[in-house]
């Protein structure tokens, strides 16, 4: 999901 | 993950690590913005709320932790550290800064992906970060003499969010991932902001000078 993908960038 | 997101990563532990050399050899934050440091503390902390609920991956707790630590340690060392203390310059790092917190707030709360607490404090935190450095280029305007290391940290701090940038150009043609407005916009913004100053680095850089800002 596009949510968790950004949260996976610091 | 892409080279540039990896590349935009390790340009921004070097700037961490640079500002930690420069206090840790010159025993002194000359030429630092205390308060672009507060903000970047303040920056970690909310935009790394789920460092204990979600693990993503082992480099991505490390990075989160290398750099919390490493924002508050720089607080800390400009508070309350006997040396290097004495070398902050108080009168100079005047910028209010608290307006740039509350704007950022406001703009969370009117504008975040999903009106959830975590949502709204993940956007506060990249809204901040857009914003944060202004203190320090403010700063770097007055000081007259900025040593080198200090010029560095802020040509890398200032790299790193342009690469996230083409991270994200990377990941839309490629992923077909569109990310997020938020990111994008604030990103974009935050290197705006650096413009001016990678100009004057090249400058001083070609013609092996000192940086100097235009009063």
């Amino acid at each position: 999901t596009p949510r968790k993908e950004a949260h996976d960038e610091l | 993950m892409n080279i540039f997101r990896f590349a935009g990563d390790m340009t921004h532990l070097v700037s961490v690590l640079l500002l930690l050399l420069k206090i840790y050899a010159t025993k002194s934050c000359s030429g630092i913005s205390l308060k672009t440091q507060e903000l970047y503390a303040l920056v970690f902390l909310t935009r790394y709320l789920d460092l204990f609920t979600d693990f993503i991956s082992i480099y991505n707790t490390v990075m989160k932790v290398i750099f919390i630590t490493s924002s508050l340690a720089i607080v800390w060392c400009m508070r309350a550290h006997p040396t290097v203390r004495r070398s902050y310059d108080r009168d100079q790092d005047t910028f209010r800064h608290h307006f740039l917190v509350l704007l950022s707030f406001i703009m969370a709360l009117f504008f975040p992906d999903l009106f959830t607490t975590r949502e709204v404090l993940w956007a506060f935190s990249i809204y901040l970060e857009a914003v944060a450095i202004l203190p320090q280029l403010v700063l770097l305007q007055r000081c007259r003499n900025v040593d080198n290391l200090t010029t560095h940290y802020i040509f890398f701090l200032g790299s790193y969010r342009a690469l996230y940038v083409l991270n994200w150009i990377y990941r839309y043609f490629t992923e077909k991932h569109a990310g997020r407005w938020i990111s994008w916009i604030s990103g974009l913004v935050q290197t705006v902001l650096y413009l001016d100053f990678f100009y004057y680095y090249f400058i001083s850089w070609k013609s092996s000078e000192k940086l100097r800002l235009p009063a």
